[in-house]
């Protein structure tokens, strides 16, 4: 069965994108198959694939708005990869879809709506806790969360967790937390440990308990600030493809067999 | 008069908060009464001087509900500089406000509602161009547009522009930008100079048009990254009490003196 992977954080810049990107494109190049879906009306992760939807592109806009399905707006970027792509027009989704009875479940009705050939589904958010967001929590089995060990990020991620407990109690009983993901990490900070710190110290007092993170653990892949990972957006190329000897490579393919470890696979 | 200066993008991360957090208080330092306006659900600017709101506390949610007034909520941290004071309810706000006829003027409408003892207003805003963000678009005299030198920071800039150019159309006449500011900046990747020559030909090219950024600008001082700036807030302070003699603290009291003299003062 698939497994679908939310990437979220309301806090902006934290690395969400660029993970679902190269994390997408890392579990790709060892076997399984791998669907990215961009949520996000920025459509950072569409235009990171070199993607600029036109109009008679179907997005994840026509989706949720039923007026096209999953595979027919998927598309296939090598054999065992695909990408949802977005559009800046999904903006204005928040306002034309808020009036449907069921604006949260749009997402999860088009996943389950047919069985999909992909292993994994990860889903790339926007820096907010509105209906597209909410929709991916609805619609996933995990949420793997990008942090920027600083403290202004540091501050969401109560709120984050209380999020996803709601939705897990109300809606989607199968939601827990993988993980956090430390991006943009420089060992050289103070901050950066104290940060890391205080994390870790959220999750053991969590142990045992009755909430979606209970099990949740910082990912040991720590993902290095590393400018090769902001270059290779602008020629619509994974790190890998632009700089396979880069950290940014090194720790993506990292963070893939930690990830599918959690699963299982190797 | 007053003016209002919105400190938008809805690209994540880029550097809006600081940039509020210690503009403002740079500005206040050399003489002008400033008030800082909290309207991210994050209340990142409100917790970097320190402040959580509790139950008690009346905040931008209860002005924009017309439950309280900006003088009401407003709270002063030294005789010249004063905060407008944000909260996590404010993200429902979106739903329980997009009803309201008048939804996208609740911002001016409170701000012309008395004469104010200030000399300028610095909005800090969501990483998004929903309603909270059109808010601050409608209430403003000019938008001042932080920009992190990376691919994806540049691509939202037309996106935004645009807004900025339909609300200065229909709602706004008086809305214009005041320039660009270059935060994170780390002058020994190509990938700056690159985003600066893409921006700064953007630029040249709507010289004598009629739009609101005919006359916008790239700020001539640059926001260096400088991890000072990442820790001062888990202190609750600026950059000028956490570390005066810091290249951030340099920056941003450059950058205040050069946002002073675009309005005829030093
Ligand atoms: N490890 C890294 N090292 C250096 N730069 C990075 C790294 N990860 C991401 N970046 C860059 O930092 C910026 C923020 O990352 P990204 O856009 O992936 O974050 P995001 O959380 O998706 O942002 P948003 O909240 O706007 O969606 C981008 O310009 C990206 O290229
Ligand atoms: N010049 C700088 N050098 C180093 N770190 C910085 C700099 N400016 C901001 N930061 C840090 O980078 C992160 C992003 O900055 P900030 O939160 O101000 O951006 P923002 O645009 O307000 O984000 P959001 O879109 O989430 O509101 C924060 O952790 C902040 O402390
Ligand atoms: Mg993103
Ligand atoms: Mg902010």
């Amino acid at each position: 069965a698939v497994k679908t992977v939310a990437v979220i954080n309301q806090k902006g810049g934290v690395g969400k994108t660029t993970s679902v990107a190269n994390l997408g494109a890392a579990i790709a190049m060892r076997g399984p198959d791998v669907c990215l879906m961009d949520i996000d009306p920025q459509a950072h992760l569409s235009l990171h694939y070199g993607l600029e939807p036109d109009e008679t592109t179907a997005t994840i806009f026509d989706v949720l708005a039923e007026e096209s399905t999953l595979p027919n707006a998927t598309k296939m970027l090598t054999p065992n990869l695909w990408l949802l792509p977005s559009t800046t027009d999904l903006a204005a989704a928040e306002s034309t879809l808020a009036g449907h009875t069921q604006r949260n479940h749009l997402l999860q009705k088009s996943l389950t709506a047919q069985s999909l050939p992909h292993d994994f589904i990860l889903i790339d958010c926007p820096p907010s806790l509105g209906l597209l967001t909410l929709n991916a929590l609805v619609a996933a089995d995990d949420v793997l969360i990008p942090l920027q060990p600083h403290f202004l990020a540091l501050q969401g991620l109560a709120k984050l967790l209380e999020t996803i407990q709601l939705v897990q109690q109300r809606v989607n009983p199968r939601l827990r937390v993988l993980g956090v993901l430390l991006c943009m990490y420089e060992s050289v900070t103070k901050l950066g440990k104290d940060v890391v710190q205080e994390v870790r110290d959220f999750f053991e007092a969590a142990r045992g308990t009755n909430t979606p993170y209970a099990d949740a653990r910082i990912f040991q892949t720590v993902i290095r600030r590393n400018i090769r990972l902001a270059e290779c957006p602008s020629y619509g190329k994974t790190i890998f493809e632009y700089d396979a000897r880069s950290n940014g490579a090194t720790d993506y393919n990292a963070l893939a067999g930690e990830f599918l470890a959690c699963y299982g696979k190797t």
